[in-house]
């Protein structure tokens, strides 16, 4: 099975 | 700077052989770069190697090479039953921006990389446990096995019954207290790592 993750980020 | 980083990874379903030797696997990094497709710059690269806390998420770091095509290709050790990552990178720029800080870049790239394992950690605590976590794991079967041989070897028997009423038991026997304190100190590793 597949799995997912994310972010994000700026100054 | 602007930084999205996303995480694809594939947990194996098969998990008979995760006690055989773990053999490192290659984590394929992609960069695109205000959308494009790109070759991975040194500072992402040098982030991926030596400022990502990779143990944290119970990863191990071997090896870092870009290929012709400008794709980091990573080798990692981690749990068996993680078959395969997949990294995508997307770095953009403000238009206000005038200065390039490399060091903010730095920063914000390693946050964005946690940040994102921190996402995959949350859901799936069993897949990302941090290598102390794992450490203090190895403690516990000892650790219950000491505490239910003391209380259930007591001859004060108000002490037992107070004890069993904590763990939620209505036996005090010793096998049903050592499997309800191996549960309840996992449950807190697992808890306390997530943090």
């Amino acid at each position: 099975s597949i799995k997912i993750g994310k972010a994000f980020s700026g100054s | 700077w602007f930084f999205e980083v996303c995480f694809a990874v594939t947990e194996s379903l098969n998990t008979t052989n995760s006690s055989t030797k773990i053999e490192p696997k290659q984590m394929k990094v992609l960069f695109f770069e205000d959308c494009v497709c790109a070759t991975i710059t040194s500072t992402i690269l040098q982030t991926l190697n030596s400022k990502v806390s990779w143990d944290r998420f119970g990863l191990s770091i071997k090896d870092v090479q870009v290929t012709d095509t400008g794709i980091a290709l990573i080798e990692w050790e981690g749990p068996a039953q993680l078959e395969s990552i997949l990294l995508v990178l997307h770095r953009y720029r403000s238009s206000q921006t005038m200065l390039q800080s490399w060091s903010r870049e730095t920063q914000l790239c390693k946050r964005c990389i946690e940040d994102a394992l921190n996402d995959l950690k949350q859901q799936n605590p069993h897949l990302f446990c941090s290598h102390s976590s794992k450490e203090l794991q190895r403690y516990v079967p000892d650790l219950s096995c000491c505490l239910s041989k003391l209380i259930s070897s007591s001859s004060d028997i108000e002490f037992k019954d107070s004890c069993a009423q904590i763990l939620g038991l209505q036996s005090t026997d010793y096998n049903d207290i050592r499997s309800s304190i191996t549960t309840r100190l996992l449950q807190v590793i697992e808890d306390l790592d997530k943090q």
